[in-house]
């Protein structure tokens, strides 16, 4: 498997938005 | 590899964890030595808007929560994950000026785990407020179980099994719920075992208050028996409601450096 650093970045956001998802979603 | 512990955290870390360990192998093994990593300022740009947006939903959070322990936790996981940031910024900026820049690829490295560690502790902060929630039931059974020594008629009996009754099937269908979030099989079976000697129980010490309450109001003795018996249930109950409380807090770490 190749990754390449802008495949991880783009992960990286991808996760964060959903660890945000998580937080707004419990919160409520 | 880290292992996580619930389904839910599992799938959001483990496409990142499996990237980070990937691209750390290849720098480990040289695979990339000498060559440019290319111009990463917009991925990074994104980055660091999910980031500044984390923190603001995440503060907000902080300042609405009533649990104290999410209080505590919350900020510092914030500061990790903004200076990890930070890092990757300062990265993308050695990049443009120098393509092949080796401290600039430490940089990335330590940048995007930072990010994997402070957005872990974030998740581990609320699925631990998650089973605080499970556990205050549970203790509220346990309180409630204790009951079970003041009922000394029919008439309480009945009250006694319509109050206790909610609260069960609650605790249940909340432990029912946790095993299959959890990614530990034994930790799993443990819950599934523990809340079925409790249902089984149910019915016992109900049946063991109902003989109690009988033996005591006929005075033909008997009644010592009744109440040991009354006793040895709800002792049985109580344990495993613990044990309950006990699992609901292990992680797969705990499992680990208990072996």
């Amino acid at each position: 498997l190749r990754v390449s650093w802008e495949q991880l970045l783009t992960t990286i956001a991808r996760t964060i938005n959903e660890v945000e998802n998580q937080i707004l979603t419990r919160d409520a | 590899m880290p292992v996580f512990h619930t389904k839910t955290i599992e799938s959001i870390l483990e496409p990142v964890a499996q990237q980070i360990s990937h691209l750390v192998i290849m720098h480990e093994e040289g695979e990339v030595d000498g060559k440019a990593i290319p111009d990463l300022t917009v991925p990074v740009a994104a980055v660091q808007a999910a980031v500044s947006n984390l923190v603001r939903v995440g503060k907000e959070t902080v300042q609405t929560t009533e649990d104290q322990l999410m209080k505590r936790d919350m900020p510092p996981a914030f500061i990790k994950v903004e200076n990890s940031s930070s890092k990757l910024v300062q990265a993308s900026q050695m990049l443009k000026a120098d393509p092949y820049s080796v401290p600039a690829r430490d940089y990335l490295i330590d940048g995007s785990r930072g990010i994997l560690s402070g957005t872990s502790d974030l998740l581990l902060t609320f699925d631990e407020a998650e089973v605080r929630k499970i556990i205050r039931v549970c203790k509220g059974i346990l309180e409630y179980l204790t009951v079970a020594e003041v009922v000394e008629t029919m008439e309480d009996l009945i009250t006694y099994t319509k109050n206790l009754g909610p609260g069960m099937t609650k605790m249940s269908k909340m432990i029912e719920e946790r095993q299959q979030e959890l990614t530990h099989q034994e930790h799993r079976q443990m819950l599934v075992n523990s809340m079925n000697t409790v249902k089984e129980l149910l019915p016992v010490l109900i049946s063991a208050i109902k003989i109690f309450v009988t033996t005591k109001s006929s005075r033909g003795g008997g009644t010592e028996e009744a109440e040991r018996n009354r006793r040895f249930t709800f002792e049985k109950m109580s344990a495993e409601i613990n044990e309950i409380i006990r699992v609901l807090q292990l992680t797969t770490w705990d499992e680990d450096a208990w072996a």
